[in-house]
């Protein structure tokens, strides 16, 4: 029974699909069956994992929208274990296309109904908004994690994301619970990134993971060689700190 | 007669804020009268300066949607020759309002109408997508900036952008040119940093600024204290940069 995790947070260029597709990759390589499903129309995460998609393939756009089996737009990757539904730009129609359609907030729970069983853990990269692709993956999660880089406007963004929890769990998904605050980027020699860790982890109490990304070159390298950073450069500070935190997430499942 | 600058990018975390806030207050500081429009649900750019909006008080989201007079949300700020048109989160709801409105592009062109002429240039900062908010600003601007973080899934988002742009002008605002493409979060250290760099000045060249960003702490610790990087450290790389950046723009505006 796949655990599924969002990675949200409204505010651009936080580090949800570094983290999304890191989390991916090194759950995938603990042997847990894992789909890393793009829900973003600059489909970041599918490049970030080197799938190229043809023209004619379909996509979790069509899954959404026209009801294609989510099945049938899986992607295999260099892990065994891990697999895509990868996103396209046509994703950003979902958003209007959406809108007048009273069910619009289920068609992701829907799309996943049928493939959740056959995962341990489904991984959810949403844009960098709280539109309806965002409602719809906290509409199916059972947590979220929210990566903050450690500067000043990430706080107003991450007390909005809470509030936006926290409906979503009132009027579409009760059992919608906050899997953890991730501290990306974070850079030790910046007075104001200690500041905003000691202010967040105070404030967050318990709700912040032990687990820090750090601001870490190969992080930003591994991309545009279409890896993991486990693949990439299995020996960086980056690659050390995602497989701190799949481990910190796993451990997490097991007290449920 | 305002020249109407659009800073426009839907890569999230690129620099949108910073350079619309900077570029704002350093044309201000030069005697320019200045407006600068945030048509970001997330208001960085409005707390970015300090401003602070009453509940009652207009924003942007009246402007737009009710035909509020712009000229009465304007805010001031510390520098004389600047004022702020705020944006408030309810901008969110803009998007789905405006769906089914066949001038939607023209909202804001419209709201700017009776403003433009009190003014030598207006910023306009866009939120991290190309919606119905991003093409409203397209749709009235002159010209656009498009700042982009020197890694590697910037350039497929500039690709992205530069389309954008293209079917605005084909389709909504033929007059609309590329003011220039900025590099944001310069660091010389990294290799990919420098092989993005010599990769966008090459595909792109004579389309992208002389003026780069340098990654620059002081230009993160600025808005947390609601100040444009000039009245918060004047002799810091950050503040010198974007100096830099206004006097090629304003010279850019000269050859008309
Ligand atoms: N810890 C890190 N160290 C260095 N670079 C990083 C780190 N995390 C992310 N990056 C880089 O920062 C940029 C933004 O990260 P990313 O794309 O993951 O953010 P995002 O929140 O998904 O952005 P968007 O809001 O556009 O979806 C990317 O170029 C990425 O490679
Ligand atoms: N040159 C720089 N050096 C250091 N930090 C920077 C620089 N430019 C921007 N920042 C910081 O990086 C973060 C992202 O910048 P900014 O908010 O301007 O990007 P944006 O494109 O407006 O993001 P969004 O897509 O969410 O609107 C902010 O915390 C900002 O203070
Ligand atoms: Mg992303
Ligand atoms: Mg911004």
């Amino acid at each position: 029974m796949a655990r599924v995790i969002a990675i949200a947070n409204q505010k651009g260029g936080v580090g949800k699909t570094t983290t999304a597709v890191n989390l991916a990759a090194c759950l995938a390589a603990a042997d847990l069956k894992t789909l890393l499903l793009d829900l973003d129309p600059q489909a970041n995460a599918t490049s970030g994992l080197g799938v190229r998609v043809d023209e004619s393939a379909p996509t979790v756009y069509e899954s959404l929208v026209d009801g294609v089996d989510l099945a049938d737009t899986l992607q295999p990757t260099e892990l065994d274990s891990l697999v895509v539904a990868p996103a396209s730009y046509e994703l950003v129609g979902a958003e209007l296309e959406l809108v007048n359609d009273e069910h619009r907030s289920f068609h992701l729970r829907n799309a996943l109904e049928a493939t959740r069983d056959r995962f341990d853990y489904i991984v959810l990269d949403c844009p960098p908004s709280l539109g309806i692709l965002t409602v719809n993956a906290l509409s199916v999660a059972d947590s979220v994690i929210v990566p903050i880089q450690c500067e000043y406007l990430a706080l107003e963004g991450l007390s909005r994301v809470l509030q936006t929890l926290d409906r979503v769990r009132d009027a579409l998904n009760p059992a919608l619970e906050l899997e953890g605050i991730l501290l990306t980027m974070v850079d030790p020699r910046m007075n104001l990134t200690r500041q905003v860790v000691a202010d967040v982890r105070e404030h967050f109490a318990g709700k912040v993971f032990e687990a820090e990304i750090p601001r870490n070159v190969r992080l930003g390298e591994a991309p545009s060689f279409g890896k993991p950073i486990i693949l990439y450069d299995l020996r960086s500070a980056g690659a050390r700190a995602y497989l701190t935190l799949m481990r910190e997430v796993v451990r997490n499942g097991k007290k449920g």
